[in-house]
């Protein structure tokens, strides 16, 4: 007990500590919560998925993954602080209780631990994973370019030394594959949750074209209300919208994939930086920056729950 | 490890698509090792740019060259990143 409620959730942790709490964390909710390995990334490191569930058989769930882009580093931070408010609030948040007395939820805190322990040991700003590339010098692949959505469309570079560069093939990254099996095998998620940095967004499907999803109308309402949350706490101010229409058409994202495969659902968030920090936000905007992101985070969870499909 | 002494964090509110087109140009080219931190994408958007040292000045002779304003938002990226680092270990030893 005195281990999870020491831990500095406001403080960036290298992937050890991270694994680790996560064991502490289980250790305290064990009704609650679960770790379960769900593959290993190129370099051979485990990739671990918190389930937080109250019983039931494939329950219909939600996926949140942080940090697929292995330099936004509050968004590694804000999973961790997410995951543990969703285990201390269970049987106090009335509406969460109820969320979870029907539904599961599962985080994928590192989605990308190879790329993840590379900025802490050699490079801050890789962003990508960190395979290797046969005939180039350059290495990884941009894991939000390899999913089997529009493949090698707009947006993603076949140049392996480019940051988008979206690998030899859909699913080539075992980082990915890894997530595609899961969500495969289980069948009943409802909604997926992508959460990235910077620049105060929220998106929805498309990214490999402009045109219009069929639930836009619905996904589009669901994220302003969201984000109408958000920025009560802090003011903080994000514009909500496709993901074509409102960055840039960019293939092969996971939300175009999970949308196509049915999970209606599909969100991308990217958090803050308030203005002056990018990438670097300095530590003592992990907190706020996971706190607004909740309130946002909770209301997408509740339209879930309450519109079953 | 990787450093960035002296690597400067430039931030671009682009006021038009032609601006638009001439930091994408930017964006195409290898010599200067840009890192594109925001895209070029809509004057809705701000455009963040890494630019190592060695490419500083022709940077923003580029830019100058062609009227487009920019703030440095970072000056020396290797403080910020030394000041995290710092952070982090006084946090570990905590």
């Amino acid at each position: 007990e005195y281990r999870t409620r020491s831990f500095n959730f406001g403080a960036y942790h290298r992937l050890e500590t991270i694994y680790s709490w996560m064991d502490t964390l289980v250790a305290q909710y064990p009704k609650l919560v679960t770790k379960q390995d769900i593959g290993r990334s190129y370099e051979n490191r485990p990739m671990y998925v918190l389930k937080f569930s109250t019983g039931g058989d494939k329950r219909p769930a939600i996926w949140i993954d942080t940090g697929i882009h292995s330099r936004e580093w509050v968004s590694q931070a804000t999973g961790l602080w997410t995951a543990n408010k969703i285990a201390t609030d269970y049987g106090i948040d009335d509406s969460l209780t109820s969320l979870l007395n029907t539904m599961d939820i599962y985080m994928l805190l590192l989605a990308n631990p190879d790329g993840y322990t590379y900025t802490h040991s050699n490079d801050r700003m890789w962003r990508k994973t960190r395979s290797k590339n046969s005939g180039s010098v350059c290495v990884g692949v941009d894991p939000n370019r390899n999913w089997d959505a529009g493949f090698g469309g707009p947006g993603a570079s076949n140049n392996p030394c480019s940051e988008s560069y979206h690998g030899p093939s859909a699913h080539s990254e075992i980082e990915v594959k890894n997530v595609v099996n899961l969500i495969k095998s289980h069948g009943n998620f409802k909604s997926f949750i992508s959460v990235h940095a910077y620049s105060q967004l929220l998106m929805y499907p498309y990214g490999y074209s402009c045109n219009s999803v069929p639930d836009q109308p619905e996904l589009d309402s669901v994220g302003k209300a969201a984000v109408q949350k958000l920025t009560s706490l802090y003011g903080t101010k994000y514009k909500v919208g496709s993901i074509c229409n409102i960055i840039y058409p960019a293939s092969g994202g996971s939300i175009d994939w999970s949308y196509n495969l049915g999970i209606k659902y599909s969100f991308a968030f990217e958090l803050r930086d308030t203005g002056r920090y990018g990438f670097i936000l300095p530590a003592n905007q992990i907190i706020p920056t996971a706190t607004e992101t909740w309130l946002a985070l909770k209301h997408i969870m509740e339209y879930v729950r309450d519109h079953p499909y | 490890e990787r450093v960035f002494i002296q690597d400067q964090v430039i931030r671009v509110n682009v006021q038009s698509e032609e601006q638009i087109q001439l930091l994408q140009a930017l964006e195409d080219q290898q010599e200067w090792e840009l890192d594109f931190w925001l895209h070029p994408v809509s004057t809705e958007l701000p455009v963040d740019i890494r630019v190592p040292l060695s490419s500083v000045s022709s940077v923003t002779e580029y830019l100058m060259a062609h009227n487009i304003q920019y703030s440095v938002i970072i000056n020396n990226l290797q403080e910020l990143l030394d000041e995290e680092k710092a952070e982090m270990e006084e946090n570990e030893m905590n």
